[in-house]
């Protein structure tokens, strides 16, 4: 899997997919989706979806694709690679997540959760293969969050589309399972050849498994913190784990926001009633940027 | 502009977690 | 001083208190300090970071500024007077440093009438002429605002979160405005009254 792309920038969303074939153009076809890396503090997360024409549907389960967590790395790569073979029925896109748009999206001024980033690219991804002239007719995806809101808000937003969702999607359908092997090679690949933006001293290559829990991880996690930076952008801050080490072994930091809270939780009369003479404020070109008179050096 | 604070003096390793930028 | 620069402390002609001023002799131009001031902020200096400090900006200012302060002032007793006699003030002595502007005496006439008495020149403010004046000064600005993008509509928390593509939706009538508040720091608020009306 070609990752230059991400290689070049990863510190956004890196969208990746192969030459849709043409079969796939002309006949009713199966998408599923899947992902990949959602539970660990490190590398980025990916979304994946694989399509193929309903009449080769066998054939695609003729691959073996079973449940990619059952499957080793090395049998991901094998089985990805036939899948590339048999382009000429199969199609696959996939995004990436990086952990700095992960940890931004959910650390950001305005929320953004987890579940609904997830859901947004997996739309996002069904919604490039029909621009991209796929006949998708149906769908089938894992469960993120909800199941039943999930699915209605997936069927509302594509309504000529059958759509299911369903726990276990990866083990009951091939199409998933299939979506969920490219997703963990290219997660795994991503992570294997990651570029430090940062340039950092006694790297260590070897961090585990990337789970939070994992206690190799939570080592690494100690030892790469540096405490006015931070961790490298490889880290998701908005993980608890990243958290809490942050909390105990970086500097504390005070955001304007965090104290504004605070002080708005005055009496809402003080916003009316003026004491004495208030002064003339000064014009809002100077208020927004931070600049007053000096008068003293 | 990051409108936060660091209420300390100590060495930083600005130049690797920053690159400059015109 | 060894450099032909000086801080010295004037009249801030908006609110009449001290403010600093930097002179530079030699470029014959003077500055108006600003101090950048945000509750949260830290430094990085060279490989460390420094939770005090400020930062001084040091901005060109037009002296007339100061000057019509005490034009102002003395155009209570209603007569023409040498400029020496005007720009004189015992609790900022140093005023008298904006005498030594050449370029002042050219521009006087912007807000005064002039006589000339045995090649002695004498003033009295202008009201009329200073409102040309500043409504001038008001057009150039708003100008400058639009060539710069500044945002003069919606309210802005901070200039440093003003997305890009906000300012495109200002009217003309905002820019006016903005531009005479903008102005209206340098001068007392009757004026700014008076220069709004006009």
């Amino acid at each position: 899997m070609d990752l230059r792309e991400l290689e070049r920038d990863n510190t956004g969303r890196c969208r990746l997919s192969s030459p849709v074939p043409a079969a796939c153009r002309q006949e009713p076809c199966v998408l599923g989706v899947d992902e990949a890396g959602r539970g660990p503090v490190l590398g980025p997360m990916v979304y994946a979806i694989c399509y193929c024409p309903l009449s080769r549907l066998a054939d695609l389960e003729a691959l073996k694709v079973a449940d990619s967590k059952t499957l080793s790395e090395s049998e991901r790569d094998r089985l990805f690679a036939k899948m590339e073979e048999d382009g000429d029925f199969v199609g696959w896109a996939l995004d990436v997540l990086s952990p700095n748009l992960i940890s931004t999206s959910m650390l950001g001024r305005v929320k953004y959760n987890l579940n609904s980033l997830s859901h947004d690219t997996a739309v996002g991804l069904v919604q490039y293969a029909l621009d991209q002239g796929v006949k998708v007719t149906q769908v089938f995806v894992d469960t993120v969050g909800l199941p039943e809101t999930y699915q209605e808000r997936l069927q509302r937003r594509f309504p000529d589309l059958e759509v299911t969702v369903k726990a276990k999607a990866d083990a009951l359908f091939p199409v998933v399972s299939a979506a969920s092997i490219c997703a963990k090679v290219a997660r795994d690949q991503a992570v294997k050849s990651w570029q430090f933006i940062e340039e950092l001293h006694d790297l260590d290559a070897d961090y585990g498994s990337g789970y939070p829990n994992d206690p190799k991880t939570k080592a690494w996690l100690r030892k790469h913190v540096e405490p006015v930076f931070g961790f490298p952008q490889f880290v998701r801050f908005s993980w608890r784990t990243a958290q809490s080490i942050l909390e105990k072994e970086a500097e504390a930091v005070t955001w304007e926001d965090s104290t504004a809270d605070q002080e708005g939780s005055g009496k809402i009369t003080s916003y009316f009633l003026s004491e004495g003479p208030r002064p003339r404020l000064p014009h809002r070109y100077f208020l927004e940027r931070g600049l007053e008179p000096a008068t003293a050096l | 502009l990051l409108p936060c604070a660091v209420p300390r003096n100590r060495p930083a390793p600005v130049s690797r977690f920053f690159t400059p930028a015109v | 001083m060894k450099s032909g620069l000086m801080f010295v402390k004037l009249a801030n002609p908006c609110s009449g208190e001290g403010a600093i001023y930097l002179f530079n002799v030699c470029l014959q131009q003077l500055f108006e300090i600003k101090v950048f001031k945000e509750k949260h902020h830290s430094w990085f200096i060279n490989q460390s970071v420094q939770s005090e400090g400020q930062l001084h900006f040091a901005t060109p200012m037009d002296p007339l500024f100061l000057v019509l302060h005490y034009l102002k002032k003395a155009d209570k007793e209603g007569k023409f007077q040498p400029l020496d006699q005007v720009v004189v003030d015992d609790m900022f002595p140093n005023c008298t440093l904006l005498l030594k502007f050449p370029e002042l005496e050219k521009f006087l006439h912007h807000v005064t009438e002039e006589k000339e008495i045995d090649s002695k020149k004498y003033y009295k403010y202008s009201k009329e002429k200073t409102l040309k004046w500043l409504e001038k000064k008001v057009g150039q600005t708003a100008a400058a605002l639009k060539a710069s993008h500044v945002p003069v509509g919606a309210r802005v928390q901070s200039a440093a979160f003003v997305p890009g593509d906000q300012a495109s939706g200002d009217k003309e009538e905002d820019y006016i405005c903005y531009a005479h508040g903008l102005i209206s720091e340098y001068l007392p608020k009757e004026l700014s009254d008076d220069l709004a009306k006009y």
